[in-house]
């Protein structure tokens, strides 16, 4: 069946970097991905196409034709075949940054792309401010699996904290929280044992610890994942473990987060 | 004459750590401080109260009473003198989390705490999304001087030239980007020069670079700033130096931002 995976987490974390390595690794097994790219840096979906100028949702919310364009207008596929979108973002200060999102779910409705046959939709959303915008892939029930992405940052266990929250609330519209990449510059053995004291804290099964990788930095200055760079290297051995493990069925006794209240959060990190 | 200082930055950079500091040194030369936090976060005024749980404008738009409320409703004391006020922030994935901070300022119109006699306001504001709501200081043009407080980071660096962007759009509601502060965990020459050419090149005078300090993160832990806590330390020195230059009229040829576009701000960070 079709997977649909959101990832999420604070900005700068390595979302798109764990996001595009698992578009990669699922079309190197021959499956449909559509990517879409939640940010308004708009640099998510850069890695699966090589191409640096694209159209994006805003563009077209801002001309008003959004409602008339057909997918190909939005749709960029890159040379691994996975299908690409990105929201974009407003002109910083206007406006709000969240409405891209809601707006393309809006879209995927009424062009019924939802019924396209992707056996993976991905979303990578910012996750700094889970307001109303950046929350729409949960709201509209397309977030089956809820990735976070996480450090041992405080501002990064800070957001993992309130996206918990988020699916907590949304626990009824079978959205699951899957687990957290923590996805750290140089772990060592005190730092993991941390973070995975905070996982289990917060209720929450780690899917994977990922160190910074020289693969995974030298393939982005060539816009490639390190699926195509390196592909043999052990960073593309760990990002197809995971997206094998994202294939999965979700374990029957998944529970839901317990977030932290604030008092308690801002003594844990 | 009456100063308003904005300070902007992205999540966990020290925007709180400068703001407080900012607002107990003019307090401590027997200015009149109002001091407005708006991060949903709700933690800016900790360190110049000491109170935990307190009243913030969310709590009063979520009960529909913030146009009764009078200013001692939202208005807590700290001992150092100064005057606060948090926006707060509404559940995470619920509404908007720009909105505390645009209801804010049409409270203060409609009771008049703008006439009210303080020589500071200064408003804390999160930086990581600078969308309609987070903007709205600026728009309202209580924001004479901006202040960005910014690192080494890649994504501190990305929120100032979106702060930037901002500024530049109000210049001409006299709007002034008064300067960015660097706080640097570890500065060392080499990253002292490029954060200098980063602000050079951002058309942003450098206000100071505070390294991280001992006597903050003690002074933190006892809710207190190192203006109290170590009082003839160089952190409370230097701070104090900051806010005396914020009180002092702009420079006449003060520019206006360069902000970079999308592709040369990636290659520089
Ligand atoms: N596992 C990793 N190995 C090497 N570099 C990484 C890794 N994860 C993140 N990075 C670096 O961090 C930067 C930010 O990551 P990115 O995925 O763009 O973050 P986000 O999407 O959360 O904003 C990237 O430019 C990348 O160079
Ligand atoms: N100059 C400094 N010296 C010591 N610690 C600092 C300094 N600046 C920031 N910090 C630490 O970083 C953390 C985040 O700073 P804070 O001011 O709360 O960030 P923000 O308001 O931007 O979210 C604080 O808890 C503080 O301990
Ligand atoms: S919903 Fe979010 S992105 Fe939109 S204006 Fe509010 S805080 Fe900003
Ligand atoms: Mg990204
Ligand atoms: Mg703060």
């Amino acid at each position: 069946g079709r997977t649909a995976v959101v990832v999420y987490g604070k900005g700068g974390i390595g979302k798109s970097t764990v996001a595009v390595h698992l578009s990669a690794a699922w079309a190197e097994r021959g499956l449909r991905v559509l990517h879409v790219g939640c940010d308004p840096k708009m640099d998510s979906t850069l890695r699966l196409t090589g191409v640096e100028e694209r159209p994006c949702v805003v563009d077209f919310i801002e001309d008003r034709t959004l409602r008339q364009r057909e997918p190909a207008d939005l749709i960029v596929r890159g040379p691994t075949g996975v299908d690409t979108i990105e929201t974009g973002g407003p002109e910083p200060g206007v406006g709000c940054a969240g409405r891209g999102v809601a707006s393309l779910l809006d879209w995927m409705d009424l062009k019924r792309v939802r019924t396209w046959p992707y056996d993976v939709v991905l979303f990578d959303v910012l996750g700094d401010l889970v307001c109303g915008g950046f929350v729409a892939p949960v709201r509209y029930g397309v977030a089956q699996r809820v990735v976070i992405v996480a450090s041992a940052e405080p501002m990064a266990l800070f957001a993992a904290n309130n996206i918990s929250r988020v699916v907590l609330r949304h626990v009824a519209d079978d959205v699951r929280l899957a687990g957290i990449v923590f996805n750290v510059k140089e772990p060592d053995d005190r730092v993991r044992a941390a973070l995975d004291a905070f996982a289990a804290r917060l209720g929450v099964h780690v899917l994977a610890h990922i160190p910074w990788s020289r693969a995974v930095r030298d393939a982005e200055q060539a816009n490639r994942t390190a699926i195509e760079h390196d592909p043999s290297g052990e960073a593309a051995e760990q990002f197809r473990a995971l997206a094998a493990a994202l294939r999965e069925p979700l374990p029957p006794d998944l529970g839901a987060p317990t977030p932290l209240d604030r008092r308690e959060l801002l003594s844990f990190i």
